[in-house]
């Protein structure tokens, strides 16, 4: 029984869509079956992967035009698979205001894959609307990518509400898989005092694993690959791999 | 007569809060009546002036249960004002679906504000959702932050053809104020990158102005104060003044 994890922040710019990349493609690499799938408009996990054509994708299989399985697209890495994004989610948010049942449209959808996979990350937009709700009464749990930076800090209250509104109303089995710290700079005061404040706030959910600032990072997109298969020796592969491994271990994964 | 200018980008973190802090403190220190518009429900801009309890903020204003006017703070600038966002606005979205008017809220309010101020300032949400509508719709004219990493460049065409829709739909006078490389690092040759193709696309729309990183431009928010005050002699507050300087010659404000 595969586990749907969110990679879920409001706040922009954390990380979301490169650790959905890079652990999607980790855990593809110590062999898990992994489906990533992209509910952002904005597209970066689908392109990230070496995507152009965003069609057919999830907004088909969301507004009931398409079953899960014909979108899903196969990646250059055997175990990891992708259901892209498409520009016409930026109109979904308001094209399902009417339906009934509009926070469990992916949900609905998602029952029918769990079974292939032992992992299905879904890579969230900076928003708290209509896409990320669907998203997180999907899940299983949620990881949460904190950036090494003040502003970051301030919008994890928020975050914490809205998980536990879909908690109560749409999705009473929710928890929080873990927290990230991200874009760690080991030079800067600023990197460590926040990480201590996340480490207070979050106690043992902050994984030990930390995703240091990497410039590799930011290039392996341009070239549609992850970390693991643009510059393999990098920390960023490291940090994203040792993620992978500490994921699994938290969920007994033999 | 006052400029209204959205500082908008739905990609994330990419520097519209720190920009639109930041050049709304240098247009004050250059002794421009300034006022600053907080609609991004994350409140960034609002804590990053050191404004901790958002009410009233302009939640209240654009669902019309108060006077703009009211809702207007004093920073510790003389010739700066801002108007706090709030944590309502995240049902802001919702609610408003059936105002017969919904994307003219802001612009019917901010009608009132044009007198008496220079510049008006409004630091947008990351999503192209109800808010930066608005928003769109009640500004002359659109800063677009760009960061200067691969993720940046895709989501500008989503952006231009979101601008170019409320041109035509909702407000026909809209033009693009400028383009600002963000966050750019002489050290990567990503960021030479990025810039360059962003100068392809945009031509002499772009700044001559680039906002360097500089970790004192990210700390500043921590203590409640805009660069200037914070350290007016980084790179991130000569950045921010120069800024500032080319956006008044494009304005020909004497
Ligand atoms: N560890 C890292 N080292 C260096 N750069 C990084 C790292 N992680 C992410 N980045 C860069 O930071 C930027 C923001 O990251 P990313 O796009 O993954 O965030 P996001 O949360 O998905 O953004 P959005 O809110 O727009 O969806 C990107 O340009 C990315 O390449
Ligand atoms: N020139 C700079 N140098 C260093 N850090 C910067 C710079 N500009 C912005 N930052 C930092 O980068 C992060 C993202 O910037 P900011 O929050 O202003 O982006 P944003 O576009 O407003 O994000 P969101 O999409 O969440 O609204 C913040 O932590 C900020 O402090
Ligand atoms: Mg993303
Ligand atoms: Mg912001």
């Amino acid at each position: 029984m595969g586990k749907i994890i969110s990679i879920a922040n409001q706040k922009g710019g954390v990380g979301k869509t490169t650790t959905s990349i890079n652990l999607a493609a980790s855990l593809a690499a110590a062999e898990r079956k992994t489906l990533l799938i992209d509910i952002d408009p904005q597209g970066n996990s689908s392109s990230g992967l070496g995507f152009e054509n965003h069609s057919p994708s999830i907004y088909e299989v969301l507004i009931g035009n398409m079953e899960p399985n014909t979108a899903i697209r196969q990646s250059e890495m055997p175990f990891l698979d992708l259901i892209t994004s498409n520009i016409d989610l930026v109109g979904a948010e308001v094209e399902v205001i009417d339906f009934p049942n509009r926070e469990h449209l992916l949900k609905e959808q998602l029952v029918k894959l769990k079974d292939q996979y032992d992992f299905i990350l879904i890579d969230c937009p900076p928003s708290l609307g209509v896409l990320t709700l669907n998203a997180l009464s999907a899940s299983d749990s949620v990881l949460i990518p904190v950036q090494c930076e003040y502003f970051a800090l301030e919008g994890l209250g928020q975050l914490l509400n809205t998980i536990n509104i879909v908690k109560q109303h749409f999705n009473k089995l929710l928890t929080i898989e873990g927290v990230l710290l991200t874009m760690y700079d080991v030079r800067l005061k600023l990197s460590q005092l926040v990480a201590d404040e996340v480490k207070k706030y979050f106690e043992d959910k902050v994984y030990t694993t930390i995703i240091h600032r990497n410039v590799r990072v930011s290039e392996a997109p341009s070239y549609g690959k992850p970390i693991i298969l643009y510059d393999a020796v990098s920390i960023g592969s490291k940090n994203y791999m040792a993620l992978a491994a500490e994921l699994m271990e938290r969920n007994k994964v033999q």
